[in-house]
């Protein structure tokens, strides 16, 4: 195992095996402050780990943050590895890190669909769905952004188990959903729920499963707007904030839909960038610059979650 | 593993409505051969399509007789995979 996180090379795209050991070396330089937290297996069976910050306490007010639930989109996961590792140095350094973890805990998943990762890596690049047998079709994977219980099966996921947003048999059909529903569910206190995609340079709120404004739309709408503010100012990447809905299209089953609905108000989905004409196949000298930028906007709202209890 | 050779990534910038139709035409009409990178038939932002070597030349006249402006975002997929792979390689060493 690595040493330290010192010599993880977090400007390089790297397979499941190297970011499961860079975890693993992360939790071991800070003993008192992370821990690796196996929410269950995947469909082939692959251990799925959360990374949980915390200075104690018990069900402590909670954000969580996940990437990579859509395998390609592989600047999420290595931002996410910065960002982890961006936390453990900042905690002790920062005030507001410090502050921020001295009352909430953060749940950090950096691969929240590992067997599409893996898939990514050796059979198939453009990869983005779970690995699941669909029965009495030929097509694997169901999209694990269309399989959460909120407007399940509604407009904007398909039926056709062919098709990239195949929406799955029943809600919650895919076992790397139901792993984190059921952590969700059982910790029973987060506050935010946040889900790293790319690409587009956006900051959504809920709802995707209809166009209808959420009770709480201004508020989101004014948090997302002062992140964007915090993210465009390093390096003036552009984005927009707005609903799923309104600003890309109708899209039922999705994450942050579900846990706005069960009362996780700040409810929030990135789409990192793509400022140039990679698409998924974003060179990997972008990741860093990717994740700084992303950490100053995830870290306004981490703050507002922290000064806004409920 | 599956190759990505001659494929190519389409940006298409809709400009109007019958625009969005023509597209709404595309996937639907090729059965799940189109790769949508980006979603949202919008005016407002660019819609990335990873077309298949074999399909190019068809989607191209499809969206050339409906008028709708496109340009090639990437001229090879294969190659910039190729060019990752070899990156990654090499970081890994």
């Amino acid at each position: 195992m690595e040493r330290s996180t010192k010599s993880f090379n977090f400007a390089a795209y790297h397979d499941l095996e190297t970011l499961y050991s860079f975890m693993d070396t992360l939790v071991a330089s800070h003993p008192n402050l992370i821990t690796k937290v196996h929410i269950g297996n995947s469909y082939e069976n692959r251990p799925m780990y959360a990374l949980k910050f915390s200075t104690g306490g018990v069900s402590r007010p909670a954000i969580w943050v996940d990437a990579g639930i859509h395998s390609r989109e592989w600047v999420t996961q290595a931002s996410a590895a910065w960002i982890a590792n961006q936390i453990a140095s900042n905690y002790g350094v920062d005030p507001s890190v410090t502050s921020l973890l001295g009352q909430m805990d953060i749940y950090l998943m950096i691969v929240t669909n590992p067997d599409g990762y893996v898939f990514t890596h050796t059979n198939n690049r453009m990869w983005r769905k779970t690995r699941s047998v669909n029965s009495g079709s030929s097509c694997r994977g169901v999209d694990p952004n269309r399989n959460w219980d909120a407007g399940f099966g509604g407009p904007g996921a398909s039926k056709d188990p062919c098709s990239e947003s195949y929406h799955g048999p029943y809600a919650n059909s895919e076992v790397e959903v139901k792993n984190v529903v059921d952590l969700i569910m059982g910790h029973g206190n987060f506050k935010s729920f946040i889900s790293i995609h790319s690409y587009s340079q956006l900051l959504m709120y809920p709802y995707g499963y209809t166009c209808t404004d959420i009770p709480d739309k201004s508020e989101l709408h004014s948090v997302g707007t002062a992140a964007i503010k915090e993210l465009t100012s390093l390096y003036n990447t552009i984005y927009q904030v707005g609903s799923i809905c309104k600003i890309i299209y109708q899209a039922s089953g999705g994450s942050i839909d579900w846990t706005y609905n069960i009362g996780i108000k700040y409810s929030f989905a990135f789409e990192l960038r793509d400022t140039g004409y990679y698409g998924f196949l974003l060179p990997a000298n972008q990741i860093i610059p990717t994740a700084e930028e992303t950490w100053l906007g995830l870290k306004y709202i981490m703050e507002y979650v922290c000064n806004h209890p409920y | 593993e599956e190759l990505f050779n001659g494929a190519q990534v389409l940006r298409i910038h809709v400009e109007s409505e019958d625009h969005i139709q023509a597209l709404k035409e595309l996937e639907e009409d090729v059965d799940s051969v189109l790769d949508f990178w980006s979603h949202g038939f919008s005016t407002e932002r660019p819609i990335d399509i990873r077309v298949p070597h074999t399909n190019l030349s068809a989607v191209k006249d499809f969206l050339k007789k409906n008028n709708v402006p496109f340009t090639v975002m990437i001229n090879n997929v294969q190659e910039l995979l190729e060019r990752e792979k070899a990156e990654m390689v090499s970081n890994a060493k």
